[in-house]
């Protein structure tokens, strides 16, 4: 890009978008073969999906963040993002300083692959979510996958680990809804102006959703 | 609110994507 784009407050808006919006893909991905999501509306899936994609987007970004320089990585260690560059693409601190927390915390319960796997899946089928139809059929698949996690922690996490661990990180997933309410904040002040909604990518637009139109 | 609930043609074809 020019170097002039590099120094304007939003330089890295078009790249996070884009990020985003793979991760998005990836979102969808994992919810198809979650166990009973595919049973559930077309309508069901999609207000599912909309309100849990930016947590399950911070929750599967853990794997790539370090406490050693709070970064996170992408495609190798050449290439880190730390919270400067997230502000850069319009985000203040009010969201990054409790998501790098949550990063840290979530980082030093050192899930097991099957635990952090399954959060993602529990994230994904709250019951509670706004525009949902079947609320009851979300909330069993949820617990079955609860039961799941518990058991899994029971047979295969030894102590000292192990202590408290589903309730800590049920207390992840509360950590998340807040974090998912100021990004919502700040993601409509944004798509606001038509010049920084015309960087974003259509599946963003779509999942987050579009002020403009 | 109403164009939204409506469309949602992204996510329709991803999550019908690669369904046999």
């Amino acid at each position: 890009p020019p170097m002039d784009i590099n120094f304007s407050p939003f330089s890295m808006l078009p790249h996070l978008a884009d990020l985003v919006s793979y991760s998005i893909q990836k979102v969808i991905g994992f919810a198809k073969m979650i166990p009973g999501f595919r049973d559930l509306t077309a309508e069901d899936q999609i207000a599912l999906l909309k309100s849990s994609a930016i947590e399950i987007i911070m929750l599967r970004s853990n794997q790539s963040f370090s406490l050693e320089d709070m970064a996170w990585s992408c495609g190798g260690n050449e290439f880190k993002y730390q919270i400067n560059d997230v502000t850069k693409a319009g985000h203040s601190l009010e969201l990054l300083e409790p998501l790098v927390k949550f990063q840290i915390g979530l980082k030093k319960l050192d899930l097991h692959e099957e635990e952090h796997v399954l959060l993602m899946g529990i994230c994904i089928l709250s019951p509670d979510r706004p525009g949902l139809q079947d609320n009851s059929l979300v909330e069993s698949l949820q617990d079955r996958l609860s039961e799941v996690l518990q058991t899994y922690i029971l047979c295969k996490h030894p102590p000292p680990g192990n202590r408290l661990l589903y309730a800590k990180m049920i207390q992840k997933l509360a950590d998340l809804r807040s974090l998912n309410e100021e990004h919502s904040k700040q993601y409509r002040c944004l798509s606001f102006k038509p010049e920084h909604s015309m960087q974003l990518t259509p599946l963003v637009l779509e999942v987050f959703g579009n002020e403009i139109s | 609110k109403k164009k939204e609930s409506k469309d949602h043609q992204l996510l329709r074809y991803l999550l019908d994507k690669d369904e046999k």
